[in-house]
């Protein structure tokens, strides 16, 4: 097919390219995605964002690239906008004509969108491309880890509670399943501690980042606390994964 | 249809079905589903849920009831499993093989899924049955609307960052798109108050909640704090709404 040919044109000028995975929504994706496209720009590599999540696209918020739309040039390429740090970003929000108007798609059309997402964005060369990948692992996550199934890599995003550890487990073995290697996983929402009395309290009690490391075999990358900060720096994104 | 005139067969014999919607995922849908069943088995009505979230299925675990499965009797029907106050459970989960494979299903093959659970499940005469959907308005979500449409109500629920009033809103107008009227919206996970020293932290701060009740004219019934206690009763479901 022409859009598959289009997509291996595009992905090719990709060195590195980093699906962010879940299977559970609300773990704290999309802020994870933007913080390790942060932390590699900052390394001076050339790094773009594509927010595969149709219906719950909020990278552009998390950037700081709220109301912004985007242009397809004469060729019919659409150019990504550019964030902080020069990173390249894409989210289905710039093509919809408002924030505001839920996406009543069916999986048919989700797939299509996610095609022509992937065949018509114009990178150009880069060092590293994240993809925030939407919750479950249904239509986009799978059309999505079929197209980039030969030279993707996973990361795992999990919050430490007992339900989280059961559904993001599922996540792990549908990478698996499609031969997608798992670079590790990133227990997010670990602990708060009340910056005044200094007591830590486990607001989101488990283990489920351990647990899932070792039982299936992906390496542990570290932790990140609830920090009401995350939230305060939507917008100019600042914060910094913890290894 | 042979299966649509089923699935209005069953809900004819359904006093009020609620769905529970949020658009977001990991705000707690599942937690207030559960609640609210507790909550209205303790008046002594007659209560069913129904986890439509075919790729994150967590209420059989909050309810305590995980390891169940289901039986079919001679006409084909389904019985649901019988949980804590005799409210009746069904979830996708309890026709998987195991809790760890992940459901690597498109669009048209959860459609009828989610048809074929609405058709078949035999609830018999009930009060309520509160539905917990799954995240985003994809397939599931819309098929089970558009069977339900004509006398279901939704109860909505965000957390109070600014992100999850943004995608939690397309949720309350894809409501009114589909003619679901909405009792109103809780907010989850509102904040923190440190058990030693008392002091209150915003750990997601935001009011999307008072928000989205505003802007779309719904009720704001109310918030339920971020508790430590809320995962440690997971199994056994003790903790209420918090009008
Ligand atoms: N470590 C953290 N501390 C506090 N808030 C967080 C943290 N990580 C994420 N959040 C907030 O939690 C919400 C969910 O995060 P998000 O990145 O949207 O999750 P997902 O992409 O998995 O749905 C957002 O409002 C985000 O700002
Ligand atoms: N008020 C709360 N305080 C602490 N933890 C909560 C609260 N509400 C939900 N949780 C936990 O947060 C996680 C997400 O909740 P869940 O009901 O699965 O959300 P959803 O169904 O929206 O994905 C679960 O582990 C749940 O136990
Ligand atoms: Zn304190």
């Amino acid at each position: 097919r022409r859009l598959v040919n289009a997509i291996n044109e595009r992905m090719s000028k990709v060195k590195h390219k980093i699906v962010i995975v879940s299977g559970k929504g609300g773990v704290g994706k999309s802020f994870v995605a933007a913080s390790l496209a942060v932390a590699t720009a900052m390394t001076g590599r050339s790094v773009g964002v594509l927010d595969a999540d149709i219906h719950g696209p909020s990278i552009p918020r998390i950037m700081g690239l709220n109301g912004y739309s985007v242009f397809a040039d004469i060729n019919g390429n659409i150019i990504p906008v550019e964030g902080p740090l020069n990173i390249l970003v894409f989210s289905v929000q710039f093509l919809l004509p408002s924030e505001d108007s839920p996406v009543i798609w069916r999986g048919p059309l989700k797939s299509r969108a996610i095609l022509e997402m992937l065949a018509r964005v114009n990178w150009g060369e880069l060092d590293y491309l994240y993809i925030d990948l939407p919750p479950g692992t249904g239509d986009e996550v799978l059309t999505i880890a079929q197209q980039l199934s030969r030279n993707a890599r996973a990361i795992v995003v999990t919050i430490p509670t007992e339900l989280s550890r059961v559904i993001v487990r599922k996540a792990v073995k549908f990478c698996k399943q499609l031969g997608i290697p798992v670079i590790g996983i990133v227990e997010n929402m670990k602990g708060f501690t009340c910056p005044k009395c200094n007591t830590y309290y486990d607001i989101f009690p488990g283990d489920a980042g351990i647990r899932i490391a070792r039982e299936e075999n992906i390496e542990y990358l570290g932790s990140i606390p609830l920090d009401p900060r995350v939230n305060e720096y939507t917008g100019r994104n600042q914060t910094f994964l913890q290894k």
